[in-house]
This record gives structure tokens, C-alpha cells and sequence, in this order.
């Protein structure tokens, strides 16, 4: 018997960068 | 300001990973388009899309093999370096997935990019601030 695999799923905002813009630059 | 790197789990970036947007609906990374970011975000309550320019890409210099991507984000205009491998995607508006190496994407995630250039915007995301 051959067991399903669970395939990962991954959050959407894990694809893009965390920038902080709360502090002028 | 602090700037977290993206996320160093590479498997993110493969092609055929599923994605999860904020609204349930699952995508493969590979046909992610801008409206789902900003869908997701529209959503997802606390999280925030912001633009952030590409101003400047040159080789990392306390990093050799890195490169550093110099932004300025948001309607602050605030000024953010990371440093990424150059294989690592970055997700433009209206473009699609870009990075500085799209030859290394495409062997190391299967991944198509365009090439990341000056003055492109890219999806990021901050916390919503509360009014």
C-alpha cells in the first residue's frame, strides 16, 4: 500500500518580502 | 528601517508549488498574477501591499555571493536594502516573477522570470497600520 502524500500548500505572503515603510528613509 | 528577508524556504519558489491566497483560492506559483496579491491582501485584514523601486542592485559587499537590492517603499518612500541570492524571485506589477539571475531561477526552481531591473515595482507587504 502505497500512502497518500500531503502536498505542502503555501501562504500567499510567503512569496514576498516584509519591507518596513512605517519609517521615513 | 527593518527589512525581513524574504523567506528562506526555497520550496516556495518551485514551480508547480500550491499557493494559498488570502481569499481560500489555491494557485500554482507559477501563475500568480498581480491581482492575487493585492485580492490577498485586500482580504487578509492587517497586512498591507506596498510598491517598493528597485533604486539600485549591485553585488553585496559584507555578503559575497549575494546581491544587494536597494528599495525605497511605500508612500514613505522609505529606503530598504536586503540581501537575496541572485536566483530569488521577486514578484513585479503587471510583469510577473523577475530576478537578478532568471537563468539560475529557471534551473534551480523551474521557475520563468524576467530580469529584475531599476526602477521596477515590486509586490511587498507591510502591517496595515491602524487609523
Amino acid at each position: 500500500n502505497v500512502e497518500p502524500r500531503s502536498v505542502p500548500v503555501f501562504p500567499w505572503h510567503s512569496l514576498v518580502p516584509f519591507l518596513d515603510s512605517s519609517q521615513p528613509g | 528601517p527593518a527589512a525581513a528577508a524574504p523567506g528562506s524556504n526555497p520550496s516556495h519558489f518551485m514551480k508547480g508549488a500550491i499557493i494559498q491566497l488570502a481569499t481560500g483560492e489555491l494557485k500554482r506559483v507559477e501563475d500568480l498574477q498581480t491581482q492575487d496579491f493585492v485580492r490577498s491582501a485586500e482580504v487578509s485584514g492587517g497586512l498591507k501591499i506596498d510598491s517598493s523601486m528597485v533604486m539600485d542592485i549591485r553585488s553585496s559587499q559584507q555578503r559575497p555571493g549575494l546581491v544587494s537590492l536597494h528599495f525605497t517603499v511605500g508612500e514613505q518612500q522609505s529606503k530598504v536594502t536586503i540581501d537575496v541570492p541572485p536566483e530569488h524571485p521577486f514578484f513585479v506589477f503587471g510583469q510577473g516573477w523577475s530576478s537578478c539571475s532568471p537563468e539560475r531561477t529557471a534551473q534551480l526552481y523551474g521557475l520563468t522570470c524576467h530580469l529584475l531591473q531599476v526602477g521596477d515595482m515590486c509586490v511587498s507587504i507591510t502591517l496595515q497600520q491602524q487609523q
